[in-house]
């Protein structure tokens, strides 16, 4: 519904972007 | 009849407060669970944030708009904590799919990571009443040189009141537009135009802790895998 360009792979978090992996 | 500006906005701001009905002020059962499978639990650490934060949001909120508008604030802070806690139950519902787990108690104690979700929600629900605006903003004053005003709260006004660091805003972004699926196109290219600044001007701003992860990145011998700045 929108054109935003998800970038984040399917691997990839909040978490592992807090480093709380 | 023809959609104008104001009709946009009334049903932008209906949109988000009808989403909000179901939600309460306080964590979802589901949401509750997830705190007490945590290792720590964060619930008491979690409203006592939200209770400081509302005191330096309402504050400089009444500062940037007006005294008599302190209860605007109040609302707003409102909304932007129900969304906070919808928007965290879909993140961690997401997680445990993706990562078959359920005790999340780094992240559910990571104080960074509540109040950029907190900041962003609020974000959300300040542009959702058109009170961000990028069009008339301080940034924009700011970056051409004049005097960064006191009568506005467009972002990254909200950085400056949580004390948040924009690399850490930045982070939460795209989570968030994922949890959310029924943000309106506007809202999510807000977003996106807070995103892009970051991106380009304010993580690159004097104490930005990205230049920390950079020096870090390099004694981590992966500086020879960089590109050069020039490429």
């Amino acid at each position: 519904s929108h054109d935003y360009h998800f970038g984040l792979e399917d691997h990839e978090g909040i978490s592992e972007l807090f480093d709380c992996d | 009849p023809p959609q104008t500006p104001i009709r946009a906005a009334m049903t932008s701001i209906q949109q988000l407060r009808g989403e909000l009905i179901s939600t309460g002020d306080q964590p979802s059962a589901i949401l509750d669970t997830y705190f007490k499978n945590c290792t720590v639990d964060p619930t008491q650490d979690v409203l006592k944030r939200l209770e400081t934060l509302e005191q330096a949001f309402s504050q400089r909120f009444g500062q940037a708009v007006g005294p008599r508008c302190v209860v605007l604030g109040k609302q707003r802070f409102t909304l932007g904590v129900r969304l906070y806690y919808k928007v965290m139950e879909a993140m961690l519902k997401s997680e445990e799919k993706r990562l078959s787990v359920q005790n999340f108690s780094k992240l559910l104690n990571d104080s960074t990571f509540h109040t950029s979700l907190l900041a962003c929600s609020l974000e959300v629900v300040m542009a959702t009443y058109g009170e961000s605006s990028f069009k008339t903003g301080g940034y924009i004053q700011e970056v051409a040189g004049g005097d960064p005003t006191e009568t506005d709260v467009c972002f990254p006004w909200i950085l400056d009141v949580f004390n948040l660091a924009a690399f850490d805003f930045y982070k939460v972004i795209e989570s968030f537009i994922k949890a959310d699926p029924t943000m309106s196109k506007d809202i999510v290219k807000h977003l996106e135009t807070c995103e892009n600044l970051i991106m380009e001007r304010i993580a690159w701003r004097r104490g930005s802790p990205l230049f920390e992860l950079l020096k870090q990145e390099h004694e981590g011998g992966a500086a020879e895998q960089l590109e050069t700045p020039a490429s």
